[in-house]
């Protein structure tokens, strides 16, 4: 747990619309951290920043009292962040994509399908069923 | 790196913290991307 995994974690190129997730993210976290950790880190994190651009598009036009109601709004919100709403993809030698098992450790995939000295590359994409 | 943000996620009890930078340089050790 104490060693540290180094990735660089995009947009799956094919399953994604590039216009609604385009930003390369440059991520460090422990390597006991799974799968499941990263999908649900990344729900959290866009569901974080889509509250940031709705509250930016909406200052100066808010009346008293909205600002409560989209804390409530928010709060509810994350509560509902889950690990399922993405799924995790590693490339392969072949230019496909392998889905990870959620219960991989990121220490896992890095020796078992990355096996090479520099930050592991993963891609995301929503899971087909949400 | 630029502004780094910093998340706990906790699943089955196991927290982790992942550290997000604006870009690769000077956040990564290295192997190319500095």
């Amino acid at each position: 747990p104490g060693s540290e995994i180094e990735l660089v974690f995009r947009p799956h190129p094919l399953l994604v619309n590039t216009q609604d997730y385009s930003q390369t993210r440059y991520v460090k976290t422990t390597a006991n951290a799974t799968v499941d950790h990263l999908s649900k880190y990344l729900a959290l994190r866009i569901a974080l920043e889509d509250r940031q651009r709705d509250s930016q598009s909406d200052a100066g036009t808010e009346k008293e009292g909205g600002a409560k109601g989209e804390e409530a709004a928010t709060g509810a919100s994350l509560k509902n962040i889950s690990e399922k709403q993405y799924t995790i993809y590693i490339p392969t030698s072949g230019g496909q994509f392998s889905t990870l098992n959620g219960s991989l450790t990121l220490e896992l995939v890095n020796e078992k399908y990355w096996k090479v000295r520099k930050p592991l590359e993963l891609y995301y994409a929503p899971t087909k069923d949400q | 790196p630029g502004e780094v943000t910093v998340t706990d996620v906790t699943i089955n009890s196991l927290t982790v913290t992942f550290r997000e930078a604006l870009a690769a340089k000077g956040f990564f050790r290295g192997w190319g991307l500095e």
